[in-house]
């Protein structure tokens, strides 16, 4: 773990006063591995490391923490703040329907979120109804559909020879007709490089003036996360992230990386696959299963 | 001597950067650097440095055995596709019966996902799609009754090529890797020398969970070699490096689009030039 590797480094530090700035760089120079290996973005850690760097030299060593555990203590506080500090929610629209927009990259979870969403809201009460608006992928509308099915949720569908953004407003006219309150966008995955498709999705989020627009990210997601994060929040804008197959043991960098390029929150996590496995975001768990 | 040492510094820190952004990983990305400020030394100003950090990284991606390998003529030869969720199995079985398709064989797809919402749905219109024969039981069936079946049909029609789609599952599902094991015993019992590959399928955007994901398959029903889908993104699939040096499983395809005929052989020189582009 981080904390034994620090000990280690930081041994001969029992009993000192402060932590110098020659104890500090020893101590970073795990962190910066641990984030990198937790695949935290480089340009990210570097940001992050000078900032921890100026909080920690100087510090009084705590009597109740060896100098390793005061360091970890410092970059997890660090990192949780980072991270959003506290619970980020949907924001829903005054006046009915809230209309959220899921959108990423191919196979990073949005279809089997868009259900799980859609289940959670209609736990809570709300009439959610779900678009089908990938017209690429073979089979996708009937993926939303027989997960509306089993949830007994609404699907608005009108095949794959109409164009994306007219399935989108007929959808909300749909939702209007059913008094559902809550219209959920599933739409194709998509490189954030392809022009076409991205001006393809400007065009979705301008027929429907979605109240919240979710990127949709897999925590496996390597260095490409700030790639991905700063292009979709670029080119439509995001409102917050949602963090899919944490019930994996990826350690789920990709969150710091896409909050620090962003600055938009983690909303919510994905943890299964199952219609159930959705949860909210707690940054601190998040920052101890980055830091390891 | 001393402005020269540093300008080398300066270069070396970069291609560590490229190295690290490219998910090469942070500890094996320093020894990388490490090894050429050596190699660089002792080569004098002679070769670009650049050169000489893409040969490393040749060595270790080079060796290994890029073919798909071939059952007896007369059998169909049975390729598997196995990986966690979302990583472009389905699609790459598709492209990979396309791409045998217009070479004039038969092909077979079997509908081994039977978990997911619509996933036997999905390789059907594949299989009209590419022109592939594919078997399916009932969503919610035995994955292993479907490989069963379809290597029967294999056998009886004269397939040459049997391609075997799986539902995603997480590494650390122990029981979905039971499954899988299960699926594997079931074609090699039917069919001696079956399956002949095993290919794990590899997101190019994962991090460092690929050698996690690549250490458990492996260790768990044995991997021959590595799809590795989504590299017409602006990730650079690094981490195949990390997979070939630690497990020696080699790269075999390359996915480089959603359409049937995006799929590659993998190409070491062209992937090793696209990490320093
Ligand atoms: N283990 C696990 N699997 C998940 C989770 N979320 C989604 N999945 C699985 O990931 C795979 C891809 O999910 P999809 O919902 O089809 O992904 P998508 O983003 O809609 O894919 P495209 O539409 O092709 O871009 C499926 O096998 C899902 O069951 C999660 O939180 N945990
Ligand atoms: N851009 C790009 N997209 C790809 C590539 N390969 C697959 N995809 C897309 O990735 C998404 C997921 O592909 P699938 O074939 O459904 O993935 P899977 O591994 O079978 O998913 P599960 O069965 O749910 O685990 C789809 O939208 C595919 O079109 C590729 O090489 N490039
Ligand atoms: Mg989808
Ligand atoms: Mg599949």
């Amino acid at each position: 773990s981080l904390t034994a590797k620090l000990q280690e480094a930081l041994r001969r530090l029992r009993g000192k006063g402060k932590l110098s700035e020659k104890d500090v760089d020893e101590a970073l120079r795990e962190v910066r591995l641990a984030l990198l290996e937790a695949d935290v973005n480089f340009k990210v850690v570097k940001d992050f490391i000078s900032e921890i760097k100026q909080k920690a030299i100087g510090q009084e060593v705590l009597t109740s923490l060896t100098p390793a555990q005061q360091v970890v203590k410092i970059v997890l506080e660090g990192l949780t703040a980072l991270m959003g500090g506290k619970e980020a929610r949907i924001a829903f629209a005054s006046t009915p329907p809230t209309v959220i927009m899921l959108v990423g990259l191919q196979g990073s979870g949005k279809t089997t979120t868009a259900a799980k969403l859609a289940r959670m809201l209609k736990g809570q009460g709300r009439r959610p109804m779900m678009v089908a608006c990938d017209t690429q992928r073979p089979a996708a509308i009937t993926q939303l559909e027989v997960l509306g099915q089993r949830l007994d949720i609404p699907v608005f569908s009108m095949g794959d020879k109409v164009a994306p953004d007219k399935i989108a407003k007929a959808g909300l006219s749909r939702a209007a007709d059913i008094a559902a309150d809550v219209v959920i966008v599933d739409t194709a995955g998509r490189l954030h490089i392809d022009q076409e498709l991205m001006d393809q999705l400007r065009d979705i989020r301008q027929s429907v003036t979605p109240h919240e627009v979710l990127l949709v990210v897999d925590a496996m997601t390597g260095q490409d996360a700030v790639n991905v994060a700063k292009a979709f929040n670029e080119t439509i804008g995001i409102d917050g992230v949602i963090l899919t197959k944490l019930d994996g043991d990826a350690r789920g960098g990709a969150a710091l990386s896409c909050r620090a390029v962003t600055g938009k929150p983690i909303k919510f996590v994905g943890v299964g696959e199952k219609l159930d496995a959705l949860e909210p975001f707690y940054p601190d768990r998040m920052a101890s299963r980055i830091l390891g | 001597v001393g402005g020269r040492a540093r300008l080398d510094q300066d270069t070396l820190d970069q291609i560590e950067e490229i190295l690290i952004e490219a998910d090469i990983g942070a500890v094996r990305a320093s020894q990388l650097v490490e090894k050429l400020r050596d190699e660089v030394k002792r080569s004098g100003n002679g070769t670009r440095v650049n050169d000489i950090i893409k040969n490393d990284l040749l060595e270790i991606l080079g060796q290994g055995n890029a073919e798909i390998t071939r059952a007896e003529p007369g059998t169909p030869t049975v390729i598997m596709f196995v990986g966690v969720n979302g990583t472009g199995k389905t699609t790459t079985v598709a492209k990979l019966a396309f791409h045998y398709r217009t070479r004039g064989h038969k092909v077979m797809m079997a509908a081994a996902d039977t978990f997911r919402a619509a996933a036997i749905q999905q390789l059907e219109a594949w299989g009209k799609k590419v022109g592939a024969m594919v078997v399916s039981h009932e969503e919610g069936g035995d994955p292993a009754a479907v490989a069963y079946d379809a290597v029967q049909a294999a056998k009886a029609r004269g397939v040459d090529y049997l391609l075997v789609d799986t539902a995603g599952r997480l590494h650390t599902r122990v029981n979905l890797m039971e499954e899988l094991k299960k699926i594997k015993r079931v074609i090699a019992r039917d069919l001696p020398g079956a399956p002949h590959e095993v290919l794990l399928v590899i997101d190019a955007t994962t991090g460092q969970n690929a050698i996690s994901q690549a250490k458990v398959f492996s260790q768990e029903i044995g991997v021959t070699g590595i799809a590795l889908t989504k590299l017409d993104g602006t990730a650079k699939g690094g981490i195949v490096v990390a997979i070939k040096d630690e497990l020696g499983i080699p790269v075999k395809l390359v996915g480089i689009g959603e359409g049937p005929e995006d799929l590659k052989p993998f190409d070491p020189v062209m992937f090793v030039n696209a990490l320093f582009e």
